[in-house]
């Protein structure tokens, strides 16, 4: 009833409130509050919609997905340490497992979305969302196809004047690997790693110190840019797509980032091949 | 050579800018997915035939398991024990890299190396909202977890997964839930 709290390799500590919630993760005794939760955008039913070319919600503010109170359990193998994770379901259509190993330096989030639930005939844009108490000066990092990290800014173009006509989607950058914000002044950067490409951005809720990257989507209204079908995919039975993702976290100090950042990237590109083969007890001898 | 050059032209045919963007018809995006198994299938048999050269004393075909990032593979959920073969396609070492597969109650799990020591393991139940993925056909409802201390850059490591009907001494260790209820 206290929380829980995971030592993992380097000396990153990362702890859970009495709800099964993340809420503090410490990096060389320095600790920054953090928080995870999964939101959506309503996709607009009137003027142009939100479809598979563009982002364009009839509201600029997100609303939580679960409608009752997230369920958490803990599993932890305290003989081995080889597994130390908290299982969340924050609704029906969405839930994560959050995994800890002692021998990394990253927090994996392993989450299932969908089917998206369209009975309301509201289309839903579901992002997750990794809050922190860094500050970031309203500017985050994101790569280009896997290569530069460019710098980006809220609201901001680095080689013209830019008029703010869409609020959210106006800061929507293309994460083809990894996110990042950083705080100058602790030293400290939280790099986000994606299996896929993803949109993603800092939250219009609260600009510093947040990174929001949309998961699924499911609309009920194309967008007209030339697709002529909304962004509805049915998925094996007709009730719509279920996506499952991984995020790894990392947090490190700025200057050490990109030396733990590139080659986890190359990892999660090039994950081992597995394969099986028959065989009965005695041939391991013989073997 | 044939089987390769089906997967490069499937990736040329993705290159197309509606399947980078993803805003191509559904019926468009049905084909692409089709092509893509259909290539993967292919180089799964190249996969294959490079083992039977590698190890010619091996005559079983390998199985491979496309369904592991929703916790299913039938090679493995069957209660039946399996040689793994884990190939590192990087240019780098991997060390103490976790593997997870799907298994199924009522059975005892050991994992074993190379030289059949055994190593130690772990099952985790696969969560609910996992096993109720709509299309998910699998009897498997945990997780047999382990560590591979090293794979070598563009190696092959093979671990055994020993599976029997009675409890060994160092058969996995069931991991059990405890709710969080602040």
């Amino acid at each position: 009833n206290e929380g829980i709290r995971i030592q993992m390799q380097d000396g990153l500590i990362v702890e859970f409130d009495s709800n099964g919630t993340i809420s503090t993760m410490i990096r060389n005794d320095q600790s920054i509050s953090i928080s995870n939760e999964f939101r959506f955008y309503r996709g607009a039913d009137i003027g142009r919609h939100s479809g598979a070319y563009i982002f364009r919600p009839s509201e600029q503010k997100t609303f939580p997905v679960n409608r009752k109170k997230m369920e958490a359990t803990l599993y932890i193998d305290r003989k081995f340490g080889i597994v130390q994770q908290v299982h969340q379901q924050f609704d029906s259509y969405v839930g994560q497992i959050i995994r800890m190993d002692e021998k990394t330096d990253y927090v994996e989030f392993d989450f299932v979305v969908g089917p998206i639930p369209v009975n309301d005939k509201i289309g839903k844009e579901i992002i997750t969302r990794y809050s922190t108490n860094l500050e970031n000066d309203e500017t985050f990092y994101t790569d280009a196809n896997g290569r530069q990290m460019l710098r980006r800014r809220w609201n901001y173009r680095p080689s013209w004047k830019y008029e703010i006509q869409e609020p959210v989607s106006g800061n929507y950058y293309p994460v083809n690997s990894r996110i990042a914000i950083r705080d100058v002044g602790k030293s400290l950067q939280m790099t986000i790693m994606t299996d896929r490409s993803q949109g993603g951005s800092l939250s219009p809720e609260q600009i510093n110190g947040s990174i929001d990257l949309m998961v699924h989507r499911r609309l009920l209204h194309d967008d007209y840019f030339g697709v002529g079908e909304p962004l509805n995919e049915p998925g094996v039975d007709g009730h719509g797509l279920v996506i499952r993702g991984r995020h790894l976290l990392l947090l490190d100090q700025v200057e050490q980032a990109a030396v733990k950042h590139r080659p986890l990237a190359q990892e999660m590109f090039m994950e081992p091949i597995i394969s099986f083969t028959p065989f009965q007890s005695s041939t391991i001898m013989n073997n | 050579e044939m089987n390769i050059t089906r997967m490069r032209e499937a990736m040329g045919v993705m290159q197309h800018h509606d399947a980078v963007t993803g805003t191509e018809k559904q019926h468009v995006a049905f084909n692409y997915a089709k092509m893509l198994d259909a290539a993967m299938t292919q180089c799964r048999h190249v996969i294959n035939e490079s083992y039977r050269k590698l190890f010619p004393s091996q005559t079983e075909q390998h199985q491979f398991c496309p369904y592991l990032n929703i916790s299913s593979c039938p090679a493995t959920e069957m209660g039946e024990s399996r040689m793994i073969h884990l190939y590192n396609p990087l240019g780098h070492r991997l060390v103490n890299r976790t593997i997870r597969l799907p298994v199924k109650d009522g059975y005892y799990y050991q994992i074993r190396n190379q030289y059949g020591n055994t190593i130690p393991s772990v099952l985790v139940p696969i969560p609910e909202f996992v096993r109720k993925i709509p299309g998910r056909i699998s009897v498997a409802n945990k997780e047999l977890v382990f560590r591979v201390p090293i794979m070598e850059s563009l190696g092959i490591t093979t671990m055994y997964m020993d599976v029997t009907e009675k409890k060994q001494p160092y058969s996995a260790v069931e991991i059990e839930g405890e709710k969080f209820n602040g």
